[in-house]
């Protein structure tokens, strides 16, 4: 019988499996425990091949491969317990704008259930949100709410 | 459920009334750096109940009480009131809308409170981490996690997975 | 008589408080040794007061205005001991439009004596450069070089 | 001294011949993710001399010659040429231009070249420690110093403060 961490490794390989494949357009990419019986406390090897490259170490691939691929397995780990409401906070810093539009691809197929709050500076990310909330400091040191709108940003 | 209303006021850099009303769908939150983006989602995690002072970035609770700026002085309470739309009822608690707050005074006291009732910080907690909105839940995800989950420490990653199990 | 690194110190700390206060268009900031026999030992604290905010340390600052404050450091590292060239790669991610405008504008002012390489997906930062250099992979995992103008990229 | 051009074979994803020629100024590197900006930055390092195959993000310096695609097979050899325009001497030998080759077998035999003379891996680090572009210097800055300058263990500032001195 697995135990509840088995299990939990289980869900978040395959979520990790896919989601990897919908970020990256293609490629695959696998997490293993290097220790079966107990799969968090023996370490974890996260592989990755985007498309058309090689099978290599996550460790491997560049900043914003890396940034994806992370991207994809911190979701994976959010959706054994989705919450019904999730924070972004600038994960899209180190994303050109394919991948902008992968990640925000996914965040779209999944805000039906789930509200989507997320922290940017990047106006592609902007353009492809519901709506904008802007934060402005008027005055020094004091944050205050104002109304944004995408032409404004550009 | 579904996230409703942010009431923030003499939270961090909120030394003003600060309230944000909110929809369903993908919501951008932008502004130069600095302003306060981050400060919300710090906001969200205390109101829920975070016990840690370092996953709000403040060195010890009683700093993210409004400590001044070139032109104001500090305040002595923290505030932050949310409230979720609750008519699926999959919070555990028969009303449309739960409102909960958290206060914190400079002398150190903490008020917690649902629907305006005054309450333990476990009846928040318990009432959070069945929808996956404990401290350690997943349902903030941030930059700098991701040098933490590709660490090729193992022990870094393992705390990460820790938390979803 | 002061040792090399204590000179080296001195040196950085001048060039800091005023870089800093270039790319943040004011406030003010500051590195102490916490061992002035051997400020390199002894660990370094580093303070800093955006404009209008509350001296405070470098560590309370906002994920932008750290990466700024950092930016600023190493520059002064750079500044002791200047090369003909120098290359940045992706400085600017977490900086917002004004940041990216300062951060500009010191390389604009050391570009008379210094080459700057800089890697980037930031439209604001490639409209500030002197010239573009695309790399692609036509061919999955084979770089190769293109030319690229501003106008493609928009 | 200025640089005037780069030539990389082999190195990394460079498996076809990729040129670039460098004007004064500010010059952008752009492209999409893991088209090969960093890659350069590390070509730059490795053709300077830089011994450490951390440095260049790879496990061991074999790594650095170019393994292979979907489409093509592994290669042999890698190889950097890098050319200085030298008109004003600040380098110390007394050409109008100056350039170095570096180049790495399967084998593990290693070429430096200078003005495409063989010499020693000491007289191009020599050449290049006295104009601040050894593999210590600060002539890349990278987003992941940021993290390090700014760790409060003063252990990981200390490291970078050293290089400097
Ligand atoms: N207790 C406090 N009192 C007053 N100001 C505070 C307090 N705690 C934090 N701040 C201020 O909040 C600001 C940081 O805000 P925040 O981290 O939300 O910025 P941000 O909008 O996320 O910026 P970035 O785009 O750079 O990530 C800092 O300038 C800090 O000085
Ligand atoms: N020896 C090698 N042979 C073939 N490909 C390699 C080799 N070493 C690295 N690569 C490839 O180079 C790519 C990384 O390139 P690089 O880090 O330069 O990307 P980048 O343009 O900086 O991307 P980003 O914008 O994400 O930072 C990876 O896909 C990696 O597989
Ligand atoms: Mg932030
Ligand atoms: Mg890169």
């Amino acid at each position: 019988a697995q135990t509840r961490f088995q299990e939990t490794f289980s869900q978040v390989r395959d979520h990790f499996r896919e989601v990897f494949v919908e970020l990256f357009g293609g490629g695959e990419a696998d997490i293993t425990a290097l220790d079966a019986e107990d799969p968090l406390e023996g370490g974890i090897q996260i592989m990755a091949r985007p498309r058309g490259k090689k099978l290599e170490n996550v460790t491997s691939l560049s900043g914003g491969e890396r940034a994806l691929a992370a991207v994809a397995l911190l979701f994976s780990l959010y959706l054994v317990k989705p919450s019904p409401f999730c924070i972004l906070d600038e994960l899209d810093a180190p994303l050109d704008d394919a991948n902008i539009d992968s990640f925000m691809g996914i965040l779209k197929r999944f805000s039906t259930d789930t509200q989507f709050l997320m922290m940017t500076h990047n106006k592609r990310s902007m353009e492809a949100s519901d709506r904008l909330y802007g934060i402005t400091m008027a005055e020094p040191g004091v944050s205050g709410l104002t109304t944004v709108s995408l032409s404004e940003i550009e | 459920m579904r996230l409703k209303r942010l009431e923030i006021l003499g939270f961090k850099s909120f030394a003003d009334s600060f309230i944000m009303d909110f929809e369903p769908g993908i919501s951008a939150v932008v502004g130069p750096n600095g302003c306060g983006k981050s400060n919300v989602a710090d906001a969200l995690r205390w109101v829920l109940g975070t016990q840690s002072a370092k996953q709000i970035r403040a060195e010890v609770m009683e700093n993210v009480i409004f400590d001044g700026s070139s032109g104001r002085k500090p305040m002595g309470m923290a505030e932050v009131k949310v409230t979720f739309d609750n008519s699926d009822r999959s919070l555990a608690l028969d009303f449309d809308e739960v409102s909960v707050t958290r206060r914190l005074f400079r002398s150190g006291v903490s008020e917690y409170l649902i629907n305006g009732s005054k309450c333990r910080l476990m009846d928040v907690t318990d009432l959070m981490v069945d929808r996956g909105l404990g401290s350690a839940g997943y349902w903030i995800l941030e930059a700098e996690m991701v040098k933490t989950i590709l660490s090729p420490r193992a022990e870094d990653r393992r705390e990460l997975f820790d938390e979803a199990a």
